[in-house]
């Protein structure tokens, strides 16, 4: 899971804006 | 699943395509064909254009959501040209990756499914996807970017130095042949999906439910290329065959971004595609 946390965040989050 | 089923879900697939992604092919199309009614795109052809062209790439025409959304990338100035370029394509195409999840999430039942297997699904489909969404931008002579208001030639991009001026060729190879296939928004929207759920991703667990969502998926395409495209009935069949060229398309970006990382000592990563790519191929 720490490998991949961005994409984690993108998959759970809703369409809220995502701090890269 | 009836064929009334099937059709439901084409309809849901192209709205949520045209809810995520703001340049859709028939846009584009439009944007190339010079049928924009006097807004065309800035076109980048030399170093000098490109210094004028990143007005254009910092003040984006977006809804305010859109906007909002999007961070612009950090301005360096005394970067070297290739460098600067590549960081701005990278900025891009992290926005990409984000439009790319949210029409990911709403394909019916994917996030039902494992969560890993969700994180696999989108890493190994997200670069796909978006070089196919890549392709319809594309002429012979350049690619939009920028959401249509640049036009950036292909002689310019073949102009920077070397392994930069490589990274795009393959992609205008693709597009030139997947273009002749015609297909229009709504079949790109399933297409996506099937690239999306293919549950032969190294590192999978649970790959019964992703091939029973692909098979139906892959069944609305059919239905829907045969009612759209009647004079063509080999569409199906050569559609597929694109996927076997896009992995092969990836996994070579991959194999070079990995080797650019290594030799370009000043080039940054963006964190996103660092991660999509770590371990990929």
């Amino acid at each position: 899971k720490e490998k991949h946390k961005i994409l984690h965040r993108l998959l759970q989050n809703s369409t809220s804006p995502v701090e890269l | 699943p009836e064929s009334a089923d099937l059709r439901a879900l084409s309809r849901q697939l192209c709205l949520s395509y045209h809810r995520h992604f703001p340049l859709t092919k028939s846009k584009a199309k439009a944007i190339l064909s010079g049928k924009t009614h006097g807004n065309s795109p800035f076109v980048i052809h030399d170093m000098k254009s490109l210094t004028a062209g990143q007005y254009f790439i910092n003040c984006r025409q977006l809804p305010v959501l859109e906007r909002q959304r999007s961070v612009l990338p950090p301005e360096e100035p005394a970067e070297e040209l290739e460098l600067s370029v590549f960081r701005r394509i990278q900025f891009r195409s992290a926005e990409a990756v984000q439009e790319v999840t949210e029409f990911t999430k709403s394909i019916p039942g994917f996030t039902e499914l494992d969560m890993n297997d969700q994180v696999i699904l989108l890493k190994y489909g997200v670069i796909e996807v978006m070089t196919t969404m890549l392709a319809p931008l594309m002429n012979k002579d350049g690619t939009l970017f920028a959401y249509g208001q640049i036009f950036m030639t292909r002689e310019f991009l073949k102009s920077l130095r070397k392994p930069f001026c490589e990274m795009m060729e393959p992609k205008f190879e693709f597009a030139a042949k997947f273009n002749l296939l015609e297909l229009d928004d709504s079949d790109m929207a399933l297409f996506f999906a099937v690239i999306i759920l293919s549950g032969d991703r190294p590192g999978l667990v649970n790959v019964k439910p992703i091939e029973d969502l692909q098979e139906t998926v892959l069944q609305a395409l059919e239905l829907q290329l045969k009612t759209i495209h009647p004079d063509c009935p080999q569409l199906f069949a050569k559609l597929l065959q694109k996927m076997t060229d896009l992995r092969q398309l990836v996994a070579n970006h991959v194999r070079h971004i990995h080797l650019l990382k290594k030799q370009e000592l000043q080039m940054c990563l963006h964190p996103l595609l660092q991660e999509i790519m770590r371990d990929l191929y």
